[in-house]
């Protein structure tokens, strides 16, 4: 038996939304620990981890460690059906081949439940160990969104380069290169609004930009995305959900052979 | 030409 009551429903909206155009289908595992799930996208050049702790829940009850097979599609279409002030219950009964998605309004005057088949997905679990990374870079979601979006209408790699001096994200394409240099600045109003770079060492990786403008589909659930990097390994671009967890994207990064 | 790897390639399965 599993019965997951979130209050701030909005939260798990913006979480298929975030995740649902990279991957098509994916299990989420239940835990005491909490509500998570890995999946690679269709081509196995990125990967999101995410994780809904068990606290961050207003009840939380998972008999038994299960792993629910769901298309995120069809998923995020029954969570577009609750408003953002619902609250949202996700249960699921020993071998029920369905969920049920239950949205209740704020006032209680209006309660709605969707039943939704599951699937039955083999999926590979990839380890991900603990890194202390060379670099990372916390800046204004919104500011690596716009930069994200605006260099892809230039070209279809990114590198990005830290320094002592700042972060730069470098482009060409055919119509001609670019480069935007983001430098450290913390003496800000709201936190929010702060770039804050910290390098160990130097770095310097070339991305796709689809997949990190993917990426940027999570911008709606923090004001701030952390990018961790070191050489040879993949970008971590991390957003934090509250206090109750993160959907955190890897992506590889291209590497001359 | 930079190729590109793919992510499961960087991490040990499991």
């Amino acid at each position: 038996m599993l019965e997951l009551r979130l209050v701030q429903g909005s939260l798990l909206k913006k979480v298929l939304e975030a995740i649902k155009d990279l991957v098509n289908e994916a299990n989420f595992d239940c835990s005491s620990t909490g509500f998570s799930l890995q999946a690679m996208d269709s081509s196995h050049v990125a990967l999101v981890a995410l994780m809904l702790r068990s606290e961050g829940f207003e009840h939380y009850r998972c008999d038994r460690t299960i792993s629910i097979g769901m298309n995120l599609t069809n998923m995020a279409k029954m969570l577009k059906c609750a408003g953002n002030d619902d609250i949202i219950t996700i249960k699921a009964d020993d071998g029920s081949d369905t969920v049920t998605f239950m949205f209740e309004s704020p006032s209680q005057d209006k309660i709605s439940d969707f039943e939704m088949k599951l699937m039955e997905i083999d999926s590979e679990h990839l380890g991900i160990p603990d890194t202390e990374y060379q670099s990372s870079i916390k800046m204004p979601s919104q500011e690596f969104l716009r930069i994200c979006k605006d260099l892809s209408s230039i070209g279809d790699t990114v590198m990005i380069s830290v320094t002592k001096d700042g972060v730069k994200f470098t482009t060409s394409g055919d119509i001609g290169t670019a480069n935007i240099v983001c430098r450290q600045n913390t003496s800000v109003d709201e936190p929010e609004n702060a770039t804050e770079i910290k390098m160990q060492e130097p770095v310097s990786l070339t991305f796709a930009l689809r997949y990190l403008n993917s990426f940027t589909k999570a911008t709606p659930l923090a004001n701030i995305v952390t990018l961790s990097m070191s050489a040879d390994l993949p970008i971590v671009v991390e957003y934090k959900i509250g206090d109750m967890g993160y959907v955190r994207y890897y992506l590889a990064p291209k590497i001359e052979e | 030409a930079k190729q590109q790897r793919s992510i499961a390639s960087f991490f040990s399965p499991g």
